[in-house]
């Protein structure tokens, strides 16, 4: 179904994001 | 015990899901003064990636003929707009002030809004799924009750060959769904109500034979056939009734979720 892949890939997309958001944290600490 | 209770919503929701619970780690204290990067660019693709689930999910609204879904499915799509914006807010704050913990916050309140929508998306989807299979499964309850029409051979030949296709529709339908489903007892019981079903509709069918026969060679006045008759009919209520409870089995365990542990308790 065209719905289960359109929500994959938003979660996907925000996968990317923490791990953007994540890395830099963790680069910091 | 799962935590989603489709392999479907599981594999799209799990790994976002332990992803969260990091930024929520990291960013536990807010006011650490981290620096954080430009995340200007990962926030336009969840932003593209959400317009585009938006527009397939109203899409989905319009071609559905299922009620429940048209006024639950517009509502999950808003909290995905919102949560949208509120990355939107905390891509631009961070960018302008990369130790900003408002950004930071809107951040975790944008991710977290992320999840809760599609996962509320995907719910009303998939409850909409279950619904079609359930439509499917009243259909042969239906047909179960209406043997009382069957007057001769020629009606049974009709009967059985409108209510094969449904039938098998139904035995594949519920099939696939408990392949699908995370929660092993739920599985179980499906196969194990599937499997009478299967097993009770050729003796169903053939008890509806064995009637037809008997009345066809009917005396009025022998009270002997007469009781045979009566046996015969009885047979088949029964058969009737046990197939009948079979399949709203089904349909009670095809609504639960992994939540309704209190169902199996």
């Amino acid at each position: 179904e065209q719905i289960l892949e359109a929500a994959k890939s938003v979660t996907n997309a925000a996968g990317v994001l923490i791990k953007a958001a994540t890395t830099a944290q963790k680069e910091l600490v | 015990m799962p935590v989603f209770h489709t392999k479907t919503i599981e594999s799209i929701l799990e790994p976002v899901a332990q992803q969260i619970s990091k930024l929520v780690i990291l960013h536990d204290d807010a006011d650490n003064g981290n620096l954080m990067p430009d995340l200007s660019l990962p926030v336009q693709v969840v932003q593209q990636a959400a317009d585009n689930l938006i527009r397939v999910g109203h899409e989905t609204c319009t071609n559905s003929d299922d009620s429940l879904l048209k006024r639950e499915l517009p509502l999950a799509l808003i909290r995905v707009e919102e949560a949208c914006k509120s990355l939107q807010e905390a891509s631009v704050t961070l960018k302008s002030d990369p130790k900003s913990p408002f950004g930071k916050r809107k951040l975790i309140e944008g991710e977290r809004g992320i999840l809760q929508g599609v996962s509320a998306i995907l719910l009303s989807f998939d409850e909409s799924e279950v619904r079609k299979i359930v439509h499917l499964c009243k259909q042969v309850i239906e047909y179960l009750f209406i043997t009382e029409l069957i007057e001769k051979m020629d009606d049974l030949v009709t009967y059985v060959k409108n209510l094969t296709p449904v039938l098998t529709r139904m035995t594949r339908e519920v099939d696939a769904r408990e392949k699908e489903l995370t929660h092993q007892e739920h599985r179980n019981k499906l196969v194990q109500h599937l499997e009478q079903v299967k097993s009770l509709t050729p003796s169903f069918i053939s008890s509806i034979k064995i009637y037809l026969l008997t009345l066809a060679s009917f005396q009025q006045n022998d009270s002997q056939e007469k009781q045979v008759l009566f046996c015969i009919q009885d047979s088949k209520d029964f058969l009737i009734k046990r197939i009948n409870y079979e399949i709203k089995e089904i349909i009670r365990i095809l609504q639960l979720t992994s939540y309704d542990e209190d169902e199996w308790a």
